[in-house]
């Protein structure tokens, strides 16, 4: 019964008038208003679907003798929430990330074959970590970029609606490239390890890793991880002494360096 | 900087113009480039001459006078970093865009927003005016609605051809200004011309072996109305009803009685026809199966049985160079790195 609702309201939504947008205003919002209500229940079964795969990927670690990791823990227990208005750079609660708080970000591949996909989230001003949730942790490169104006106020008029204020600080977004397996989801954690942003925390363990990351062969990935150029913030670089530096390839023509 | 910008990866890189802030050229990993132009248009909808044709909810009727530009140039901002490089432009208070190339991608994917399309009503609407609503920065527009295009012009010869597809599944050759099916005689040029586009439109030039796709993350209207150009319909708000069954303008206020404001990418894709093939087909499956992203807060005090991130001061240690005695005092700075130097050397003076 949770996903019912979203079947039925899809069905209706195969409406010429709901695939063209050409109705009334108020069929229109409630068109809006049945998909809004129908996501709403069908995510919760989302959720329970994943906990299955969770609860059958520790079984199989249970009978190699490994305890359930705490962030599955967690994953099983913890709230999920989602934010429907991405798509105008605005998420209540990654925006409201504080210092040395940590968000899980779980994404979910419904395609059959492995993908390599760009995840962007609003944060504050501040410096943000990102990792894996399995193995060692690893660091997954990232990088803040604006939110444009125009979006801002856009953002600010979402905001007003969901909180009565206009968050000024909400100024960036998060960029990182999540490897998402076939059919299956992929979890990472965001931890904001400082107030003020001074360029991007990107350490070349992270780069190198993210370029010998194992890409997926049938996307045409790969290629060469060029060192990111100094775009006049600093980058935080750890010392990297043990990891191949790849030449950059010269890409012709003039280069800027900020 | 002197010269154009150049912003990309290794596989695919886009050309600024310094002038316009607009993109001009497309450059290959080999170093080829290739003219390539993208800008937003508006049609002023029809209905002052012939009102039984509104442009409306089942009509596509613009006026006769083609697609207008919204502007000559743009406002720029180039970002580069470790993941994606991208150029934010602004073309008007209710237009603008963001081009991304990420580093391990081989399309271009440009992020517009549109909206809200000014109306005459709202240069007399008192709670509009300020910010972007004053007259200065607004066109005056015709009293029945706009409606915007994004269109990719390039030099590629593709004799009044181009495909568009059919449910994301099979692709169909369209050619301009023909049926296959009956002899088409029509007064409109550009509506006769617009088909549904679910997943991918693309055009061909078979003597250079070239292919451009441009995937919407969303059903749009496009068409290829001169060669080698391909558009597609981003939003529109029109104020008469055509007639034909609403009874209501595709006016939709949106938040403070504006027009709606819309958001959306048109992911890119250019090269020889066979690679194109694949990786449009690849594309539109990423896009229709499109990844579900949900959060979680664990709590502050929880240890998520992750390891500390290597410190970043293993083997890099740096300290002012006055006091080169107590580096070599506690060991010196390289003595855990891989570059270590020797102790005589910061005791002999760290200069």
């Amino acid at each position: 019964n949770e996903l019912e609702p979203l079947q039925e309201t899809l069905g209706i939504l195969q409406h010429h008038d709901a695939v063209t947008g050409t109705c009334k205003q108020f069929v229109n919002d409630d068109y809006s208003r049945m998909l809004a209500h129908a996501m709403k229940k069908a995510h919760h079964s989302l959720v329970t679907s994943v906990a299955k795969i969770i609860e059958h990927n520790n079984e199989q670690r249970g009978q190699q003798g490994q305890p359930m990791s705490p962030i599955d823990t967690f994953i099983m227990k913890g709230e999920h929430i989602f934010c429907s208005s991405l798509n105008a750079s605005h998420c209540q609660i990654s925006e409201k990330l504080d210092r040395f708080e940590k968000l899980l970000i779980h994404v979910y591949n419904p395609a059959s074959h492995t993908v390599q996909h760009y995840v962007q989230i609003p944060v504050r001003d501040g410096r943000y970590m990102v990792r894996e949730s399995t193995g060692p942790g690893l660091v997954v490169a990232s990088q803040q970029t604006p939110i444009p104006p125009a979006v801002l106020r856009l953002t600010s008029i979402e905001s007003r609606q969901d909180y009565g204020v206009i968050d000024p600080e909400v100024s960036k977004e998060l960029i990182f490239a999540a490897i998402l397996p076939p059919l299956t989801m992929a979890t990472y954690i965001i931890e904001k390890t400082a107030l003020s942003s001074s360029g991007n925390l990107m350490t070349s363990a992270a780069s190198s890793l993210y370029s010998s990351q194992s890409m997926p062969n049938n996307n045409n990935l790969g290629g060469q991880f060029l060192p990111p150029r100094q775009p006049g913030g600093n980058q935080f670089h750890t010392n990297a002494n043990n990891i191949q530096r790849r030449e950059s390839i010269p890409v012709s023509g003039p280069q800027l360096t900020t | 900087a002197k010269g154009d910008f150049l912003f990309g990866n290794a596989r695919i890189s886009g050309i600024i113009d310094q002038h316009t802030g607009l993109l001009k050229g497309i450059q290959f990993a080999d170093g080829r480039r290739l003219p390539f132009k993208q800008n937003f248009y508006y049609y002023d909808a029809d209905g002052k001459y012939r009102p039984e044709k509104n442009s409306g909810a089942y009509i596509f009727n613009p006026t006769d006078r083609g697609a207008q530009r919204i502007s000559p140039k743009a406002e720029i901002e180039i970002l580069r970093g470790p993941v994606v490089e991208e150029v934010h432009q602004v073309f008007s208070p209710w237009c603008s865009q963001v081009i991304r190339i990420y580093k391990h991608s081989d399309y271009i994917e440009f992020h517009w927003l549109v909206g809200p399309i000014p109306i005459q009503a709202d240069l007399n609407n008192p709670n509009l005016q300020g910010g972007t609503m004053n007259q200065a920065n607004y066109q005056p527009i015709s009293d029945n609605g706009r409606e915007v295009v994004s269109l990719y012009e390039t030099d590629m010869k593709t004799n009044g051809t181009f495909f568009t597809d059919s449910n994301g599944r099979e692709t169909i050759r369209r050619l301009r200004d023909h049926r296959s099916d009956y002899r088409l005689f029509t007064s409109e040029h550009t509506a006769s011309n617009y088909y549904p586009i679910t997943s991918w439109i693309f055009i061909r030039d078979y003597d250079r072996n070239l292919q451009l796709s441009i995937l919407p993350d969303r059903p749009q209207g496009g068409s290829s109305i001169h060669d080698g150009q391909v558009e597609l319909m981003l939003h529109r708000r029109l104020l008469q009803d055509d007639g034909l069954g609403v009874e209501e303008p595709l006016n939709e206020p949106g938040i403070d009685r504006r027009g709606l404001i819309i958001r959306g990418k048109h992911y890119l894709l250019i090269g020889p026809i066979d690679s194109v093939i694949r990786s449009t087909r690849q594309l539109s499956k990423q896009l229709h199966l499109h990844p579900v992203q949900w959060f979680q807060a664990p709590p502050v005090a929880m240890n998520l049985g992750l390891p500390a991130v290597p410190s970043s001061n293993n083997g890099l240690i740096l300290s002012s160079a006055g006091t080169s005695s107590n580096l070599a005092a506690n060991g010196g700075a390289g003595s855990s790195g891989g570059d270590s130097l020797s102790n005589s050397a910061l005791s002999g003076g760290s200069s």
